[in-house]
């Protein structure tokens, strides 16, 4: 069993938060890309955070896999690593852009904006 | 069923952001204007150079509206009849000008160069809209028996792609002539690809245009029904637009790419080399020069 009370608190140490969605604003003319891109100029890409510790939520839809790997770490961590806290659902988002012959282009970029958070 | 905004582009500028009633009373007012905030109708690109300043068609420009209005209630844009299932819609809008020492103006030419199009993505579809001016020309219409027929060939062949009635009493007022060229433009893809170490001037795309009275060959001047195209502004240019559909996951890089490719073959080596520097160092944490070109 992993040894940690009640609270989540291991020896005393604020344990770190679960695997869950948190905010990422991107910006693309941060990046430098607002001499291609037209719009949207930034947005909100949203990224995953947390760890991905015994017991496993249903919720992180993890793979059997990660139920395993994380079932081996809570035992003996020195042997792997926890499972990863991952992006398992994402969504497209429109960019109106320039292309190279100056031609305005209109393209759905798939998995851009992360829509829900597991462990993998 | 979902609701949703579809905004017409002859909604005054000024309340753009004005609260749009849903049925279930959503309000619409907040991620509309996040996208109308974020669409830049002119994009200043050569810095150096405004003039160059690319000035999106309103056809793109109302394209990304609703379809990135349908991605925030979730819908997928690419399911559209409308995008014809398209996930890139490119526009390549005419620079063509007319040959004024022939009066009257029978004939037009229309000249594309669609060589930026990927040869990887297939094409699902491709129009050309041309935009019709308003005539005051009411009492010449008036006294115009039968339809007036717009055709479309392309410009090496009698074969018609396409053509429009238009009712001479509509021909007094505006309006987008929209021309299905699908099928001339994927046979010219499949040559061109075949052949394309042949073609000196680069991957070309020619159509021209005429107006007959009814099925009859009289030719009509175009000028009459505000086909002209001098002093045309950017929104009334003819434009090709060319649906298609990308296989495999489209990679945000590749634009990357054929930017930094073509600002380095149009010959401005030392500035790419220095934005290609910036660019790569505000991710990296390189420890020489070489590392950050990796």
């Amino acid at each position: 069993t992993a040894l940690s009370n009640r609270h989540g608190k291991r020896h005393g140490k604020k344990s770190k938060s679960r695997c869950s969605k948190k905010a990422l604003h991107v910006n693309f003319k941060e990046l430098g890309w607002d001499d291609w891109i037209i719009a949207p100029l930034d947005y909100e890409a949203y990224h995953c955070e947390g760890v991905c510790d015994f017991p496993l939520r249903s919720h992180l839809e993890p793979t059997n896999h990660a139920i395993i790997q994380t079932l081996m770490n809570s035992m003996d961590p020195s042997s792997t690593p926890p499972s990863c806290c991952v992006p398992t659902k994402l969504s497209p988002i429109s960019i109106l852009y320039i292309d190279s012959g100056n031609n305005v282009v209109y393209k759905q970029y798939e998995d851009m904006v992360v829509e829900q958070c597991g462990c993998r | 069923f979902q609701c949703a905004a579809i905004i017409t582009h002859s909604t005054p500028r000024r309340n753009r952001g004005a609260r749009i009633p849903h049925q279930d009373g959503q309000r619409s007012s907040k991620f509309l204007k996040d996208i109308f905030a974020s669409s830049h109708p002119i994009v200043g690109h050569h810095k150096d150079d405004p003039k160059d300043a690319i000035v999106p068609h309103e056809y793109m420009l109302s394209i990304y509206r609703t379809y990135s209005a349908a991605e925030k209630l979730g819908l997928n844009a690419s399911f559209f009849r409308s995008s014809k299932f398209a996930n890139t819609i490119t526009s390549f809008v005419d620079r063509g000008t007319d040959d004024l020492l022939h009066s009257p103006l029978r004939r037009q030419k229309y000249l594309f160069d669609v060589s930026t199009l990927s040869d990887k993505e297939e094409l699902v579809g491709a129009e050309l809209r041309i935009f019709r001016r308003a005539t005051g020309d009411l009492q010449s219409s008036l006294q115009t028996t039968g339809l007036y027929d717009i055709q479309l060939y392309p410009c090496r062949s009698d074969r018609l792609l396409d053509s429009r009635s238009l009712d001479p009493l509509d021909s007094t007022k505006p309006s987008w002539e929209v021309l299905n060229v699908w099928d001339t433009f994927k046979a010219h893809r499949h040559h061109y690809h075949q052949h394309h170490h042949q073609h000196q001037q680069g991957n070309l795309l020619c159509f021209q245009l005429r107006v007959t009275l009814g099925k009859s060959d009289i030719e009509v001047d175009l000028r009459h029904l505000g086909l002209n195209r001098d002093g045309r502004p950017q929104q009334e240019k003819a434009i090709l637009v060319a649906y298609t559909r990308s296989k495999k996951r489209e990679n945000l890089f590749n634009e990357m790419k054929e930017k930094i490719k073509s600002r380095r073959s149009a010959g401005q080596k030392e500035e790419s080399a220095a934005e290609e520097e910036a660019v790569f160092s505000k991710g990296a944490k390189g420890d020489g020069p070489r590392r950050r070109r990796r």
